[in-house]
């Protein structure tokens, strides 16, 4: 496992996208989820249709929230999915308005499989996998515009998760001890004396809010229960394992 | 501006500027005197939110003016959340997730 990964430096995550008044971060997770697995593995750049996901969703709940499982569930039931571009986002969600069947399938995946809920081996599939989408608390982050933040269960309860979002990367920070003893961010020009683990995470709010659209959480302490649902698609078929044989 | 560092909260003239420049950046308005008299009042609430999100935090976050500055928490989560209506993500995984594995 590498000290830092950053798939946006190898231009395979897709632009941040704006879910407007539409409760879709499922979908807009999953989406990228399949966009960068796409631009990872096949060098293929591609934006999938969110809208076909709205539409298409066996729960029919459309812009009134969702799960990301369910989103590839979607993607599996309708055989992959269109381009944006041919069905585009309108932050509206006609329920049972499939129109799956018109449109070419642009992306679609093998299956999807949910992690362990463990920091470190989230971090081993992202460096040699790809992006996944995790669901955290929001509940800090109306109110926040750059940095680490660094929670306690009791600032941001790990157990409520309610938005979920893509990480495509984790770091480290060096600090330095801040005037009132609290971390601070290298730029106060003193000897740095310790570092901070980060996870970088793709919102779907746009890309005016947080850092550029997006916003980095403390990786090692279960900052807003990250590790409850790390979920992603795989879209490469799997590789032939060694047969194992249970002893007679 | 984020609050790292800055004066206490603002005077009430200056949170009426504050929230004068909040409306221009994100192009807010609101259609009567009450609407913005309580969206005045959330926004001041969420500042000084911010502030205490600034001290409990022990990272390097920032907290300070969103897009979001003029709801509620609830209207955030609402309009934000993935949460489907009426249903909440609590599943656990809790019983025998352990053998689940990769997949």
């Amino acid at each position: 496992e590498p000290q830092t990964c950053d798939w946006r430096k190898v231009g395979t995550i897709s632009p941040v996208r704006d879910q407007r008044n539409c409760n879709c971060c499922w979908a807009m997770a999953a989406a990228g989820n399949i966009e960068a697995l796409w631009a990872i593995k096949f060098r293929h750049f591609v934006e999938v249709s969110v809208q076909q996901l709205l539409d298409c969703d066996r729960c029919g709940n459309g812009c009134r929230g969702g799960f990301v499982w369910d989103a590839f569930l979607t993607v599996l039931n309708n055989s992959g999915l269109a381009s944006e571009k041919d069905y585009p986002f309108n932050g509206s969600g006609k329920t049972h308005r499939c129109l799956a069947k018109k449109y070419k399938k642009v992306a679609w995946i093998q299956d999807f499989i949910i992690l362990q809920a463990c920091e470190q081996s989230m971090a081993r599939h992202l460096a040699t996998e790809g992006p996944i989408t995790v669901t955290i608390n929001m509940t800090l982050l109306q109110q926040y515009q750059k940095g680490v933040i660094k929670a306690t269960p009791t600032t941001c309860d790990p157990t409520q998760v309610d938005h979920s979002v893509l990480l495509v990367g984790f770091g480290k920070t060096k600090l330095v001890e801040g005037r009132q003893g609290k971390a601070a961010s290298f730029g106060s020009h003193a000897r740095p004396r310790r570092s901070m683990a980060y996870w970088i995470l793709k919102n779907s709010w746009g890309p005016q809010w947080g850092e550029e659209g997006y916003f980095r959480l403390h990786r090692g302490s279960n900052t807003c229960g990250i590790t409850k649902f790390p979920v992603t698609a795989r879209v490469d078929k799997p590789k032939k394992q060694h047969q194992v044989s249970c002893p007679p | 501006d984020s609050l790292r560092g800055q004066d206490p909260g603002p005077q009430p003239l200056e949170l009426k500027e504050v929230f004068r420049l909040f409306q221009m950046q994100y192009n807010r308005s609101y259609p009567n005197p009450a609407e913005y008299a309580r969206r005045l009042d959330i926004f001041a609430q969420n500042l000084a939110k911010a502030q205490r999100l600034q001290e409990e935090d022990l990272g390097t976050a920032e907290f300070g003016v969103t897009q979001f500055s003029d709801l509620t928490e609830e209207e955030f989560v609402q309009l934000y959340g993935s949460q489907v209506a009426g249903e909440a993500l609590g599943v656990s995984r809790k019983v025998g997730s352990e053998e689940w594995g990769e997949s």
